[in-house]
């Protein structure tokens, strides 16, 4: 359910 | 985290802190595209939205997904908002009479219709906070545009200036150093939008790089490009 961390970098 | 990233995270933020130190030294912004800042806070706003999503999570008191890279990612998402954003505020209140407006004439159409197209065709999810962040994928390896027309326009740059451009520039450059171990080290990572958009956006300094070197080489603190 967590997919905000997808895009681990800036 | 490996030490690409963190080196071009750093190198990154001190882009920034050039930038604003080197518009509160001399009290002057020209000689840097406003158009191109404009277009970094317009990256960092579409980029950055899940910050709403973790702030969500930790004033409801819900620490169990808030692991240490995020931590740090937040922390560094709200550094670049922030200076982006005081940036593009100096440019147009106190340091406007400087700005070199008239010379940066760069059509931001031109970047902004083909990024959003492109976002809209090939992004992995057809979602609005997905669409929005390959949109500033996209946009920010081109953003530089203005600031490279204005750099060509003007015939050279001062030293401050040129560190500012090198940062920029050099970040994304170890963003692909990143991933090359990233890639190689973590069995599932992947992530073709960024890099195809950070070669674009390192080739577009490939020209800038090749100048810096030879001046700082031959010891001169002003770039000049030839004409």
């Amino acid at each position: 359910d967590e997919d905000f961390d997808d895009h681990d970098e800036l | 985290m490996n030490i690409f990233r963190i080196s071009a995270d750093l190198l990154h933020l001190a882009s920034f802190f050039i930038l604003i130190f080197k518009m509160k030294a001399t009290k002057s912004c020209k000689g840097i595209s406003f158009k191109t800042q404009l277009m970094y806070t317009l990256v960092f706003t579409c980029r950055y939205l899940d910050l709403f999503h973790v702030l969500g999570m930790m004033i409801t008191f819900n620490f169990a997904h808030i692991t240490g890279l995020t931590l740090y990612n937040t922390f560094m998402k709200i550094l670049f908002l922030a200076a982006s954003y005081y940036i593009v505020y100096l440019m147009r209140t106190e340091l406007k009479s400087t700005s070199d407006d008239a010379r940066d004439t760069f059509v931001l159409w031109h970047i902004l219709a083909p990024c959003a197209v492109l976002a809209l065709i090939f992004n992995a999810q057809f979602t609005i906070l997905e669409i929005l962040w390959t949109f500033s994928i996209y946009l920010e390896a081109v953003a530089v545009m203005p600031q490279l027309m204005l750099l060509i326009e003007t015939g050279e740059a001062d030293s401050l200036s040129s560190h500012y451009m090198f940062a920029v520039g050099g970040y994304r450059a170890l963003y692909l150093v990143n991933w090359v171990y990233r890639y190689a080290t973590e069995p599932y990572y992947s992530n073709w939008i960024a890099w195809i958009a950070g070669f674009v956006q390192t080739a577009l300094f490939g020209d800038f790089f090749y100048y810096y070197f030879v001046k700082i080489m031959s010891g001169d603190a002003a770039l000049k490009l030839p004409t």
